[in-house]
């Protein structure tokens, strides 16, 4: 299992249903999860 | 002149490899070479729904046959074929240049959906649109009824 999520990342899901990532901090959005990068 | 012609230095290989690793490591249900996620947002907006036509409730303000019949609605407009614009075809799509929900034209690849009496719209145009209103914005038909009780048998 993957954990939490780093503080600052929030996992949403766009209207498609497709899964991404927001990060709070720097204001940026991601597909990638930030937990599988290390 | 500038360095445009510069040789890949260690730098710009790694970074390929790495972003070739980011791929195989996805969260689910991405697509890597989708286009950009959803721009940033404090907060994620609350769905609005129209109970009626002339309604707006916040999703979180709906009753629960409220929610139930938008949840059929949904469901509905689910069933109805959706494809993608193609002039090039036979189909309806040589006629309809035009979503005469947005008023745009029509571009080849475009998402589009056929309601029943073959009219087609943006998929995203009649989504909204039958969301609010069960019928043809062209013709005013309503969505066949057809469709609404193999619905409900299923």
């Amino acid at each position: 299992p993957l954990g939490p999520l780093p503080p600052g990342w929030e996992k949403r899901t766009d209207s498609n249903g497709r899964v991404y990532f927001v990060n709070h901090n720097t204001r940026i959005t991601q597909w990638e999860d930030p937990r599988s990068q290390g | 002149m500038g360095n445009c012609l510069k040789s890949p230095t260690s730098d710009d290989i790694s970074l390929l490899h790495e972003s070739q690793s980011d791929r195989a490591s996805f969260g689910e249900g991405t697509e890597p070479d989708q286009e950009p996620p959803p721009p940033y947002q404090e907060q994620v907006p609350v769905p609005v729904y129209h109970p009626t036509p002339s309604q707006t409730r916040l999703a979180t303000q709906l009753t629960e046959e409220e929610q139930i019949r938008i949840a059929q609605r949904i469901g509905l407009i689910q069933h109805l074929p959706k494809g993608v614009y193609d002039p090039g075809r036979d189909g309806s799509e040589k006629k309809i240049r035009e979503c005469v929900i947005c008023m745009m034209d029509f571009v080849y690849g475009d998402p589009i959906r056929f309601l029943p009496c073959m009219h087609i719209y943006h998929l995203d145009c009649i989504d909204d649109w039958l969301m609010r209103s069960f019928t043809c914005p062209s013709c005013m038909e309503p969505v066949d009824a057809a469709l609404l009780s193999s619905y409900e048998t299923n």
